[in-house]
């Protein structure tokens, strides 16, 4: 088997014109880094599970993607993560949506998949799951990044001068991408 | 949001997706990320995948299941598969963003119709790719 991982750490409106050398090598490294961790695991002949959580998480580490810390601010100025995983041999799936205190969603998520009874758990049930299954809980602060703090600014007074919910925006025929996707 | 697939030596597809969603949502909003089938998929008889994007669209065209299925009924490679969804239904209908995509051989493609998307691939037989912009 020719074994390996493809990964991504987001889409939009990323342009070489609105990049640095510098930004843009620190992106670089940080793919490599999630590709080292992930591959490692694969080379040595484990798990495709494991080397997609190794992967992943070192992307929730990395204060540049949108996902653990460097998550993007919700209105409210706080944070909700949402994550899912999918075995291919066994169609087994887990999945959490709106958790806020949990350090890696994508950890849940296969717990979830593991040892539970269900697909999918959300909030505070998921949280009170996590806690019982023995996973890291950290303060919903401890996703803050000075970057996306300023990025929520900016989305608030755009929807100020429009007078709308991000979530209109979302299912508006305009809607730009990079409000979205930073 | 960030994703990966993989396929280990005993030829199982996995894929994840996690993400801090939207900026400035509102009312629990939830994207695609946790939904399967819309943000993630994977089914060693066809391919894995985990996407990134506008998620409300995602979820309405079961986008990773879409892409697999493809691959599964018609036939098609993972690259057609990938690019039919990305381009010919996301795009006309305004859904923008992209997908990882790994197969049981460790076959990948990433295609989307955004500017750009931060990727990489790491494969035995190919090495390391890693990409950001359109045209690399």
């Amino acid at each position: 088997v020719n074994f390996g991982l493809v990964i991504h750490g987001g889409a939009g409106t990323i342009t070489r014109e609105n990049m640095t050398p510098e930004r843009e090598e620190a992106f670089k490294a940080a793919l490599n880094a999630a590709l080292d961790a992930g591959y490692a695991i694969l080379e040595a002949g484990g798990e495709s599970m494991d080397a997609v959580i190794a992967a992943i998480q070192v992307m929730e580490e990395e204060p540049l993607f949108n996902a653990g810390r460097g998550s993007v601010y919700t209105f409210d100025g706080g944070h909700e993560l949402d994550a899912s995983i999918m075995h291919g041999g066994l169609l087994d799936a887990g999945a959490v949506a709106g958790v806020r205190t949990v350090k890696s969603p994508i950890q849940l998520a296969r717990e979830v998949m593991e040892n539970s009874r269900h697909v999918m758990l959300s909030a505070e049930g998921a949280a009170e799951f996590a806690e019982e299954r023995g996973l890291e809980l950290v303060e919903n602060s401890y996703f803050n990044t000075e970057h996306r703090y300023e990025q929520l600014q900016r989305a608030l007074e755009l929807l100020r001068e429009e007078d709308r919910t991000g979530d209109q925006i979302a299912q508006s025929g305009t809607w730009d991408p990079a409000f979205n996707m930073g | 949001t960030v994703g990966a697939v993989a396929v280990d030596q005993r030829g199982n597809i996995v894929a994840g997706t996690s993400t801090g969603g939207m900026t400035a949502k509102r009312y629990n909003r939830i994207g695609d990320a946790p939904i399967i089938g819309a943000g993630t998929w994977a089914d060693n008889a066809s391919c894995g995948v985990s996407a990134t994007g506008h998620g409300e669209y995602f979820i309405r065209y079961n986008v990773s299941a879409q892409v697999c299925s493809r691959v599964k009924y018609l036939g098609e490679s993972i690259e057609e598969a990938g690019a039919h969804v990305i381009h010919n239904v996301l795009l006309p209908v305004g859904g923008t963003g992209g997908v990882i995509i790994m197969d049981a051989q460790g076959n990948f493609s990433m295609p989307f119709n955004t500017e750009g998307m931060y990727r990489g691939a790491r494969t035995q037989r190919e090495g390391t790719v890693i990409g950001i912009y359109q045209q690399e």
